[in-house]
């Protein structure tokens, strides 16, 4: 599952 | 991907480019603080710890790899090559750089999204990402006339987390659940640190003069 917290920013 | 931050990214991007434009070109890193291009390669190599675990885009993966690669080059160059090495004044840059990164990684241990490993260290790379300008900034007020490649350096480097914040707005007001509380807080710290700069460089700009920061 897609982590809600996942650090999709640089 | 929004484009607000697409720009802060290619923001980001281009002040690096600057630099190692200034550190090629001239063979010469004077006006560059050192510490400073420590504390960054320091801030990646915390930040992207997940680089090979978590796989987000090519795009993401591909400029953590850029970031990382470029900041341990500049490093490398300052400390290693000699015609580069040559021109470093230790004298100037004497911030006492390990004190923001103890600082920052004590902080992270309090403040952080979730206690792990992960999740520590990440704090800790946002946190130091706030205050790794200062070493800069100070050797710049030190050294007087700033080149033009440095000051441009500077310029785009603190621009990009400008940027940053105008994502975080747009993201809060369009993805429901959206909140970086440590990121957004630290974002606008590490922007707010520039403003004096910001002055000074828009003045130089304006006046078509040389950019100097008051001692």
């Amino acid at each position: 599952h897609r982590d809600r917290y996942r650090k999709d920013e640089l | 991907m929004n484009i607000f931050r697409l720009a802060g990214d290619m923001t980001h991007l281009l002040s690096i480019l600057v630099l190692l434009l200034k550190i090629y070109a001239t063979k010469s890193c004077s006006g560059v603080s050192r510490k400073t291009q420590e504390l960054y390669a320091i801030v990646f190599l915390a930040r992207y710890l997940d680089l090979f675990t978590d796989f987000i885009s090519v795009y993401n993966t591909f400029m953590k790899i850029v970031f990382i690669a470029s900041s341990l080059a500049i490093v490398w160059c300052i400390r290693v090559h000699p015609m580069v090495k040559r021109s470093y004044d230790k004298d100037l840059d004497t911030f006492r750089h390990y004190l923001l990164v103890a600082a920052s990684f004590l902080l992270a241990l309090f403040l952080h999204e979730k206690f792990t490993f992960l999740e520590i260290f990440w704090a800790f790379s946002i946190y130091l990402e706030a205050v790794a300008i200062l070493p800069q900034l100070v050797l710049l007020q030190r050294s007087g006339n700033v080149d033009n490649l440095t000051g441009q350096y500077v310029f785009f480097l603190g621009a990009y987390r400008g940027l940053y914040i105008l994502n975080w707005i747009y993201r809060y007001l369009t993805e429901p659940r959206f909140t970086r509380w440590i990121a957004c807080v630290s974002g606008v710290v590490q922007t707010a640190l520039y403003a004096d700069f910001f002055y000074y460089y828009f003045i130089s700009w304006k006046n078509n003069s040389k950019l100097k920061l008051p001692a």
